[in-house]
C-alpha cells in the first residue's frame, strides 16, 4: 500500500482538485484507492457531495488514535460512488491545537493507516494550506508527497520554503518520505510567465517537475459543483486528458522505484 | 484610522494581491496607508521585494505585546518605496502555537495598532488561509473585513463557513467589526459558472458583493515578480483599472457609514 500526500502550503494550488482527479484516474486504471480529507475546510468532502459535518470523520479517528482507543477506521470510510473517502468535518479546525500536546502527535495518521479494513493499493491524502499538525501527520505517514502549484511568482517562492519543511520532516519524522514530484496546475503555455517559471523550477529541482501540466480548464471547477470527478463529468475535457496523463506519469514514477 | 483585514480561509482567493493593490490605489487617492503582513508565508512581504527573514517583523512585535514589553512598532515599519510595511518573517509560523496560551492572545494586534508612530488613515492587514490565532487577531483589531474569493464552487462553500466564523468573532471579540464586502477575483464574466456563482452570492449576501470584480489578468502576477504594485507595473492593465475601481467603491462604502 502506497500513501501519497497532496500537499503545499500555498493556497489555491490545486491540491483538492488534484487529490480527487488523480485518485479517480488511478482507480480507473485498476488501482484500489482510498481518499482521506485532512483539511478543516473539508473541500474534498464537499466536492464529493458528502456532508462536511458528519459525526464520524478523520477528526474523530485522530482523537481515538491520540487517546489510545480502539480505532474504528471502517466506520469512518464512506462509499461515495466515486472513491471511498474518510471525510473531514468542521471540528478538524480545532485539531491543530488539540493534538499539539498529545504523545506521538505526529504519528496519529500513520497509526490509522496501519488499521485499514481492506487492502488498498494507494491512499491519497488532501492537505490544508498550512504546515501545521495535520500536514505533518500526513507527511509522517506518507511514502510520497506530490506538490501542485501554479507557475507564478508567489507559488514559486512558496515551494522553495515548503521544500525545506519537507526535508526537515523527512529527516526528523519519516526517512522513507520521497518527493514524487511537482505538478504545475492552471498551466497556460501561452503565458510567458508560466513557461519561464516552469524552466526555473526545472533548473532548481531537476527531475522533479512532472512533464504533465494541468491546463486551466473550467470543467474541473464545474465537475466539483456536480460532485463528480472530471472523467465522469466530461471525459473529453482537457482536465480529464491532463489528469489521466498525470496518473500515467505518477504510476511510471512509482514503478521506477 | 481605519483598519481593514483582507481575509478568507480559502487558499488562493487573491488576498495578498488585493492587500497590495487596494492599498496602493488608496494611497494614490491621497490616503496615508500602512500594510501589515500577518501571513507566515510572507507573500505580501516577498511581493514587495522585502526579505522574508528579517530580524524584526510582525512576529517580534506580537511577542513583545504578548510579554508586556515596550512595543517597538516604529522599528518594524519598512519604507518599501510603495507603501510602508510591517513585514512577516518565517518565525511567524510558530506564532499560532506560541500565542495560544498567552493572556489576551486575541488582542495583541489591537495593542500594536494602538501604538503606531504616525497618523495613518488606513491600515490594511493581509491574512493567512486559515482561521487561526493570526486571523483572529486581525479581525479583533479591525473595523472592517474585506473577503476576496473566486466565483467557483469550493470558494462559494468556503465563504459560507467563513462568514459564520466572522460573526462569532464579532460577537465574542469585536462588536464593531463590519463586513465591508466580498470582492470576486480572477473573475471572467464569459464563464457561465462565474456569473451564476456571482448571482448566488448576491442572493445569499444582499448588498455585500462589490460591484467591482477583479478580472483575471496575468499582469497582476507579473507585477509581483517585479516587486511592483499593478499601477507602477502597468497603469493601463485591466488589473490596474479593476483595483482602482475597487478602491473607489471601498472609499464610497467607508464614507457612507
Ligand atoms: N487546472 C484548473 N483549471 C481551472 N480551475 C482549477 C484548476 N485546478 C483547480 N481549479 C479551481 O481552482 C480553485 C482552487 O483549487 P483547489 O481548491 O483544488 O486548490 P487547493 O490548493 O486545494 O486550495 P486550498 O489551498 O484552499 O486547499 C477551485 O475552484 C478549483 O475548481
Ligand atoms: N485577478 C487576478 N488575475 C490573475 N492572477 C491573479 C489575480 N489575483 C491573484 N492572482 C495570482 O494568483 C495567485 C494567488 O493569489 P494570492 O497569492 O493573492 O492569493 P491569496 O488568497 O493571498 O493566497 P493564500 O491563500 O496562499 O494567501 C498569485 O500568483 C497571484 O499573482
Ligand atoms: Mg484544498
Ligand atoms: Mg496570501
Amino acid at each position: 500500500m502506497l500513501t501519497i500526500s497532496i500537499a503545499i502550503q500555498k493556497g489555491g494550488s490545486g491540491k483538492t482538485t488534484t487529490a480527487l482527479n488523480l485518485a479517480a484516474a488511478l482507480q480507473r486504471s485498476g488501482q484500489k484507492v482510498l481518499l482521506i480529507d485532512l483539511d478543516p475546510q473539508a473541500n474534498l468532502t464537499q466536492s464529493m457531495g458528502i456532508a462536511d459535518d458528519s459525526s464520524f470523520s478523520i477528526y474523530e479517528l485522530l482523537k481515538q488514535a491520540a487517546s489510545g482507543e480502539t480505532l474504528e477506521t471502517e466506520k469512518a470510510i464512506i462509499n461515495t460512488g466515486i472513491i471511498p473517502l474518510i471525510p473531514a468535518n468542521l471540528e478538524l479546525a480545532s485539531a491543530e491545537l488539540e493534538l499539539v500536546s498529545m504523545y506521538g502527535r505526529e504519528q496519529l495518521l500513520k497509526q490509522l493507516l496501519g488499521q485499514l479494513p481492506e487492502e488498498y493499493d494507494v491512499v491519497v491524502v488532501d492537505c490544508p494550506p498550512a504546515v501545521g499538525m495535520l500536514t505533518v501527520n500526513a507527511l509522517t505517514a506518507s511514502d510520497y508527497i506530490l506538490m501542485p502549484l501554479q507557475a507564478e511568482f508567489l507559488p514559486f517562492k512558496g515551494v522553495q520554503r515548503f521544500m525545506k519543511n519537507v526535508q526537515l520532516i523527512k529527516k526528523q519524522l519519516n526517512k522513507k518520505l520521497e518527493v514524487l514530484g511537482l505538478v504545475l496546475t492552471k498551466y497556460d503555455e501561452h503565458k510567458s510567465m508560466h513557461r519561464q517559471i516552469r524552466r526555473q523550477l526545472e533548473d532548481l529541482y531537476p527531475g522533479l517537475v512532472m512533464d504533465t501540466g494541468i491546463r486551466s480548464n473550467i470543467a474541473l471547477a464545474k465537475a466539483q459543483e456536480q460532485f463528480k470527478d472530471i472523467f465522469t463529468f466530461d471525459n473529453s475535457a482537457n482536465g480529464a486528458k491532463d489528469y489521466r496523463s498525470l496518473a500515467e506519469e505518477v504510476t511510471a514514477r512509482l514503478s521506477a522505484v
